[in-house]
């Protein structure tokens, strides 16, 4: 998290550490699923992506219930039982992040208490959480100026409507363009060093949702162009609800 | 003479009937029915000449080597002697018939075309008990004591305490091995009430299927030998149930009644040589053998139906108040009947009523439980909440809410009666410290 602040005991009690082929985020969901993006699991143009999702399933470390990376090694991980890659998501399209998201599911469910709670998912019909400006927060523990954080931080960002990212991104020339779908949203600032980074992927953009005073996952840190050089990019929740529900209603 | 077929009824007409019988004509009949029936005849139809004393055309019956009677005449007429319906018994199983006729049926010169007899016999049971048909070799009553006739014959039979002769007629006394199987009878000395005969070595048996205990009734008059200082030297009267004595009686005073609580009771009754006391008669009954009463162990004990009185094969049924269990030990039943046994006991112990223990209730993952009354227990009626780990989790129940009680069944259930527990769903995006902006 770039431009962010420590997150204290019980602020973000659904963030999840994982370590699957780096260090990545990710969010409880009831009380053994944790959400995450796609290529946490199966990174862009990584070598070891023939690599079979039980192998996967056998290597991944997930961390609950703490702020503090060491803590929370010491606390041991949740052992994984399967895990679900979004079928639209390609590894292999390293310009393309669409359909980044991912759910592994628990070997035991986890007891919940101030440090481990779950995060809403979104409303079906509700799009208010995407209009530009509205304000949500990114917890996580990835790299900052360079360093990767010890400690969970967390920045606050607006959300920003789909046609300024898309101007912003048409401005940012490349060999190839990134892919920006429907199903990605994008946040942050142009000029204010306030992003997330490496590290955060697989993190969930929250919002407080004042209706029902809960905090909802709207989004997951998917990809940006550097860190803190403009917009970060975030798979849009809302759009995979279906999904998500098929998976763990099917639990 | 023509011999008549064996037959038990039969008629017997003269000579050309319906026509005119001929002259000088003698014919007979010998009409013979089986043993033990007596023949009975009458003339149908019956028309010979007349004359004084039936000298001329006659009929004549004999039975029993006696006459019956010498027959003619017409009806209504002044001489001859017609039978008219008179019926002609025999005493013994025979009747002979014979007709006469003599040369001519004239009377002033005229023939009369008499036109004979029609008449009808049949075999008449012969009540050999009646006194007046006493036996033909008149030897007196043809049974000693008991005569039973039948339609053909007859039987003898004795008193009770006699045998029947191989004679079949007479009666010796026999009372070694009486033996009395109905659920009630009557027992005596023999020739009661009239003095029992000497050197008696009576048993009577009363054997009866198991369960029933018998009772003896004493009639009256009660009379055996005894003696004013020693008990009963003379004659003696046993009881003994299933070989244990019950009483030796003997004198006056009757024993009345007696039970016996037993299926199976031997009556001894000795005498000496002499003596001329009436003697004893019993009337025994059975019941069907009692059991006690049953009493319940505790107050949560319910006997359905409970009896006054419970007898051999009589049951009852035991349950328990709701929210108890039947016990019996340690062992819980399904339920309980026990039966009147034969011996007079109950074929089981009565049971007692364990109070329903449902044990813990179900942990409730991330929630808990907690009992309602004091001093927290699990047994019957018994009330407990759940509740979930709050805020991190919520609670989501059946529609019978959160409260269970220990029904009668053992289990907890909720109001709708239902077992299933509640369910601690986590309760996402509330966290305990949310991050809070102070600053603006």
């Amino acid at each position: 998290i770039v431009g962010g602040e420590r997150a204290g005991k019980g602020n973000f009690p659904w963030q999840a550490l994982t370590h699957i082929h780096g260090r990545g985020g990710g969010a409880l969901l009831s009380d053994r699923w944790i959400l995450t993006a796609a290529h946490t699991i199966f990174p862009k143009g990584s070598a070891r992506n023939n690599v079979s999702l039980d192998e996967l399933t056998k290597e991944a470390d997930i961390y609950l219930g703490h702020t503090n990376v060491d803590e929370l090694h010491k606390m041991g991980t949740h052992p994984v039982r399967r895990i679900f890659v979004h079928p639209d998501y390609n590894p292999n399209d390293e310009h393309n992040y669409n359909g980044d998201i991912a759910l592994l599911e628990l070997k035991y469910p986890v007891t919940l208490g101030p440090t481990v709670l779950p995060i809403c998912l979104p409303d079906t019909s509700n799009t208010t959480f995407y209009m530009d400006g509205y304000m949500g927060y990114v917890s996580g523990f990835g790299v900052e100026k360079n360093f990767l954080s010890n400690h969970l931080k967390y920045v606050k960002l607006p959300a920003v409507s789909h046609e300024k990212c898309q101007e912003w991104l048409d401005t940012k020339t490349r060999d190839k363009p990134m892919v920006f779908s429907e199903n990605m949203f994008c946040a942050g600032f142009l000029r204010q060093k306030r992003d997330t980074c490496q590290g955060d992927s697989g993190s969930v953009f929250t919002v407080l949702d004042v209706e029902s005073g809960r905090w909802v996952a709207t989004g997951i840190v998917s990809w940006g162009i550097g860190c803190a050089q403009g917009y970060g990019f975030y798979t849009k929740i809302l759009n995979y609800l279906d999904w998500i529900k098929g998976i763990i209603k099917e639990d | 003479s023509s011999p008549v077929p064996r037959k038990l009824f039969g008629e017997i007409r003269s000579p050309n009937y319906p026509k005119p019988y001929p002259n000088n004509n003698i014919s007979s009949w010998d009409i013979v029915v089986p043993k033990g029936y007596v023949v009975k005849l009458t003339f149908r139809y019956f028309d010979l000449e007349p004359s004084e004393t039936c000298f001329y055309d006659y009929v004549k019956i004999r039975a029993d080597k006696k006459s019956l009677g010498r027959y003619c005449g017409q009806l209504g007429s002044t001489t001859g002697n017609h039978p008219g319906r008179k019926e002609f018994v025999s005493k013994g199983n025979r009747m002979h018939l014979s007709f006469h006729s003599d040369f001519s049926n004239e009377d002033n010169g005229m023939v009369i075309p008499y036109k004979g007899f029609l008449a009808y016999y049949k075999a008449v049971d012969l009540d050999e008990c009646d006194p007046n048909n006493a036996a033909e070799d008149g030897e007196g009553l043809r049974c000693q004591h008991i005569c039973h006739n039948y339609v053909g014959g007859y039987f003898c039979s004795c008193r009770p305490g006699y045998q029947l002769q191989s004679d079949y007629h007479s009666c010796k006394v026999e009372c070694s091995s009486e033996l009395f199987t109905e659920a009630s009878g009557y027992l005596s000395s023999p020739d009661y009430p009239h003095p029992y005969p000497e050197d008696l070595q009576c048993n009577y048996s009363i054997r009866l299927e198991k369960g029933l205990s018998i009772i003896l009734k004493f009639l009256e008059p009660f009379e055996i030998d005894d003696h004013q200082q020693v008990r009963c030297p003379y004659d003696q009267l046993k009881i003994q149930a299933q070989g244990r004595e019950i009483g030796e009686f003997c004198g006056k005073k009757s024993p009345g009644s007696i039970e016996t609580k037993s299926n199976e009771v031997d009556i001894l009754f000795f005498t000496d040589e002499s003596g001329f006391s009436r003697g004893w008669k019993i009337h025994y009954t059975s019941e069907r053998i009692r059991c006690p009463q049953p009493v319940p162990r505790d107050q949560f004990t319910i006997i359905r139906d409970l009896q006054p009185v419970y007898r051999y094969q009589d049951y009852f049924i035991v349950s328990c108040q709701t929210g108890y269990n039947l016990m019996k030990g340690n062992q819980k039943l399904l339920s309980f009947t026990a039966v009147c046994q034969a011996d007079g006991t109950w074929h089981q112990p009565m049971p007692h009523c364990e109070i329903v223990n449902c044990g813990n209730p179900a942990e409730l993952t991330n929630g808990i439980f907690s009992y309602v009354n004091e001093p927290a227990s699990n047994i019957y009626q018994s009330v407990i909440t759940y509740q979930c780990n709050e805020p991190y989790y919520h609670i989501v129940t059946g529609a019978g809410g959160d409260r269970y009680t220990c029904s009668p069944e053992g289990t907890w259930v909720d109001r709708d009666g239902q077992e299933r527990i509640p369910t601690c769903l986590p309760v996402c995006g509330k966290p305990d410290k949310p991050v809070v902006e102070v600053q603006r």
